[in-house]
């Protein structure tokens, strides 16, 4: 793969959001996942509804929780995604109302991604950003700087947090992953969160995921 | 127990029950908080040291708290008819405004000690209720660096009310009341610490401090805005996507 990749330079990314007091991570995580998807099939950046995934999927808890796999699907059974504007965030469970004829974008499918570290950086740099799940260890207290908890510490398998991978590099040397958080540009750096890339720090590649539209 | 403190800034020294009582209320009304009537433990046996610290003084208390008993099936897994827990607690008392800094609680085995005592519990030299060695530097100098000079420094309750209040304008916080505002104080100086511990442990060049979280525990930072479905539920299985070969 390219040294580096940023997707934020390249219009693929929507603006940091803020879930609120809801554990809505996974939704902020497929949604921004299928913006970069659909940016990148279609050329046109929407801001998609999380809502929509809180009322409507029935499969995963709102905010009490959900995973991206059964998001994607809950999407395709739906029909597709409205946008932000048109099913506005709430951060909290309400009725479902979404409506098809409002839907601006579809998926067709969804892929598991390698837990390679490399290939995964190979894949996001030709494919989009990544959906993927962390160990959100220490992020309470993050202020900025690449993060790279002890492994004892930040366990792979305790995964909490659902997030977006949306680019990687170096800075001095020390490799990261850019991660668009959704914790509001008033945490971390502007409301992104950067972890050590390489090591399998907090098990950045345990869970990694895409939406496919074809 | 001597009943006159020597002059401040000398080292800790035992007290008489009486001049436990305001700062063992004031941690056991913190252990308490939030639970509703006849839910709420009770205070067993205190003993405690008090050292000078610039204005106030610092206490370090060892009390054993008697939780009431478990009726309600489904909030306890294991129905205990009683269970008796020793806690460690370290309250700053300033002028009279209590600030609870650490608090650390196990269950005593009352089956094991008998008569829900620790063998040697009022023996001062029980190693129960030694502050340790690791003890005292874990607590004290990992996160008040300043506490290792005696005496204290003077402004270090003004120092951390003065970060709590920057943290409060900053975010814009409201709390109910002066009750929930010391509360969140204590917790806010609790975050310090853990803050600085993962600081300690990062092998990266993450910074860590004060945040929009700083003013909650860890448990309400998890129950509120993480996802604990993410480790416990498999989730739909998906197709590994194709490798990608040019790039």
């Amino acid at each position: 793969p390219p040294p580096q990749w940023d997707w934020r330079n390249k219009g693929a990314v929507t603006n940091v959001k803020d879930q609120g007091m809801c554990g809505s991570c996974w939704a902020f995580s497929v949604t921004g996942n299928v913006e970069g998807q659909w940016f990148l099939k279609r050329g046109t950046l929407l801001s998609l509804s999380e809502q929509e995934l809180l009322d409507c999927d029935k499969t995963d808890k709102a905010c009490l929780g959900g995973l991206p796999s059964n998001a994607y699907s809950a999407i395709r059974t739906l029909g597709g995604l409205e946008t932000e504007d048109d099913y506005s965030y709430r951060g909290r469970l309400q009725t479902c109302s979404f409506s098809a004829e409002k839907a601006k974008v579809y998926i067709n499918d969804s892929v598991e991604l390698s837990k390679n570290e490399q290939k995964l950086a190979a894949w996001l740099a030709k494919n989009g950003p990544v959906s993927i799940a962390i160990n959100a260890f220490g992020m309470q207290f993050y202020r900025h700087g690449i993060s790279h908890p002890l492994r004892p510490l930040c366990s792979p398998w305790l995964i909490d947090h659902a997030v977006l991978l949306v680019g990687y590099g170096n800075r001095s040397a020390i490799p990261f992953w850019a991660i668009k958080n959704s914790w509001g540009t008033d945490w971390g750096e502007e409301g992104y969160y950067y972890l050590h890339r390489g090591s399998g720090a907090c098990g950045v590649n345990i869970m990694a995921s895409s939406a496919v539209i074809n | 127990a001597s009943s006159k403190p020597p002059a401040a800034g000398a080292q800790a020294w035992e007290l008489a029950s009486p001049e436990l009582r305001e700062p063992a209320r004031f941690a056991l009304e913190m252990y308490n908080r939030g639970r509703a009537a006849g839910t709420r433990a009770a205070l067993g046996a205190v003993r405690g040291r008090v050292r000078r610290a610039g204005r106030g003084s610092l206490y370090s208390l060892k009390a054993t708290l008697v939780e009431p008993p478990c009726n309600d099936p489904t909030v306890c897994q294991l129905p205990v008819s009683k269970k008796t827990l020793l806690c460690s607690f370290e309250v700053l008392d300033e002028l009279g405004k209590h600030m609870l800094l650490r608090r650390d609680c196990g269950p005593v085995d009352t089956k094991t000690t008998g008569a829900g005592r620790a063998p040697g519990w009022f023996s001062p030299a029980s190693p129960l209720f030694q502050l340790s060695p690791d003890d005292r530097n874990e607590t004290f100098s990992s996160f008040l660096p300043l506490l290792n000079k005696d005496p204290l420094p003077q402004d270090f309750s003004v120092k951390m009310a003065s970060i709590f209040k920057d943290f409060v304008t900053t975010y814009n916080r409201t709390y109910d009341s002066q009750e929930e505002a010391s509360w969140r104080m204590s917790v806010f100086a609790n975050n310090m610490v853990r803050a600085q511990k993962i600081q300690a442990l990062d092998r990266g060049t993450a910074r860590y401090g004060v945040t929009k979280f700083s003013d909650l525990t860890e448990e309400e930072f998890r129950t509120i805005y993480l996802n604990p479905l993410l480790k416990d539920a498999p989730g739909r299985n998906m197709r590994p996507a194709q490798p990608v070969t040019d790039v």
